[in-house]
């Protein structure tokens, strides 16, 4: 899916996107 | 720092001097939360190093549906550890 902004009352932006692969857990 | 199954990392180059930072945190191991995680990936915002605290970020991807209210303190905790390794960078690059 592609990245989506979401934005909360108080006026903070928060950008949402897929997390990448090599960044999940295996270490 | 003890695992809390988020990741919160920065989400910007530091160059040590601006109090709002961009930081990226997502869940890394979905049975450390409470709550049932849906996957929403990874979740970018910007942080005031110097006003704000943990919590109410925390509280504000509660309020918008990333998580549910009893995970608000491991989402904190998360965050909080990592302002605090930011923080301490930068004042060991002021004092060395």
């Amino acid at each position: 899916y592609s990245a989506a902004l979401v934005v909360h009352s108080a006026g903070r932006r928060f950008i949402v996107s897929p997390v990448p692969e090599s960044r999940l857990k295996d270490q | 720092a003890e695992d809390t199954g988020v990741r919160v990392e920065l989400a910007e180059e530091d160059d040590g001097t601006k109090s709002p930072i961009a930081l990226r945190l997502w869940v890394e191991d979905a049975k450390k939360l409470k709550g049932k995680y849906k996957d929403s990936g990874a979740i970018e915002f910007t942080f005031d190093l110097e006003t704000e605290v943990s919590e109410t970020v925390a509280q504000e991807m509660v309020d918008s549906g990333f998580f549910l209210d009893s995970d608000v303190k491991v989402i904190s905790k998360s965050i909080r550890d990592r302002v605090a390794l930011i923080k301490w960078r930068r004042q060991r690059i002021v004092s060395g």
